[in-house]
């Protein structure tokens, strides 16, 4: 599963 | 961004706007709990320390500064503000909201996605936000005249959780590569907790009665 790190949510 | 994450933010942010228009205007914080406001101020403060590190955009950056100076303002009036804090109901605010600190400090050294400072802060502020609401439903429980200002921002405290949901959902089916389980997962527990509370205000909104929470 790819997981995207940048926490772009707030 | 979707229209969910941004109705769900701007929830959030009525949320906070409603609460602070009833302390800095009525000054009172009655029904309010002290607890849930440290301990968001706490979530924030973790989750936010990318501020100055990593930009994603002016919009969360605004935001983020937003809930950062909300939230500890929110706090300062409650502890320090002479008029305000006299109407804070210590007695019924008795969660002890300490003892949840340090579990979810735990759980985010065990369960990140990336063993690193900023992201052991950021999956902790992700699981302490889901549990910060407890200490104010208790209170609310406690509560025996909730005014309408406390409960419309609770509403929108929840509001906001749902939204976000229906925008992971938006997001899974959009972008392939989005799949955050930590906040999904701390996101659902976290407005199923809400589910009590919704199901009294509606009924309370349709009856046209004062909201009351059975103990």
């Amino acid at each position: 599963v790819m997981v995207d790190i940048d926490h772009d949510e707030l | 961004m979707n229209l969910f994450r941004l109705a769900g933010d701007m929830t959030h942010l009525v949320s906070v706007v409603v609460l602070l228009l009833k302390i800095h205007t009525i000054k009172s914080c009655a029904g309010v709990s002290l607890k849930t406001q440290e301990l968001y101020a706490l979530v924030f403060a973790a989750r936010y320390l990318d501020l100055f590190v990593h930009f994603v955009s002016l919009y969360n950056t605004v935001m983020k500064l937003v809930f950062l100076a909300s939230s500890f303002t929110i706090v300062w009036y409650m502890r320090r503000h002479k008029i305000v804090r006299r109407t804070y109901d210590k007695e019924h605010d008795t969660f002890r909201h300490h003892f949840i600190v340090l579990p979810c400090l735990v759980l985010g050294l065990l369960l990140n996605e990336k063993f690193t400072f900023r992201e052991v802060m950021w999956a902790f502020s992700i699981y302490l936000e889901a549990v910060a609401i407890l200490p104010q439903l208790v209170l609310l429980q406690r509560t025996r005249n909730i005014d309408n200002l406390t409960a419309q921002y609770v509403f929108f405290l929840g509001a906001y959780r749902v939204l976000y949901i229906f925008n992971w959902i938006y997001r899974y089916f959009t972008e392939p590569h989005f799949v955050h389980w930590i906040s999904w997962i701390a996101g659902i527990v976290q407005t199923l907790l809400y589910g009590d509370f919704f199901y009294y205000y509606i009924l309370s909104w349709k009856n046209n009665v004062k909201l009351e929470l059975p103990a």
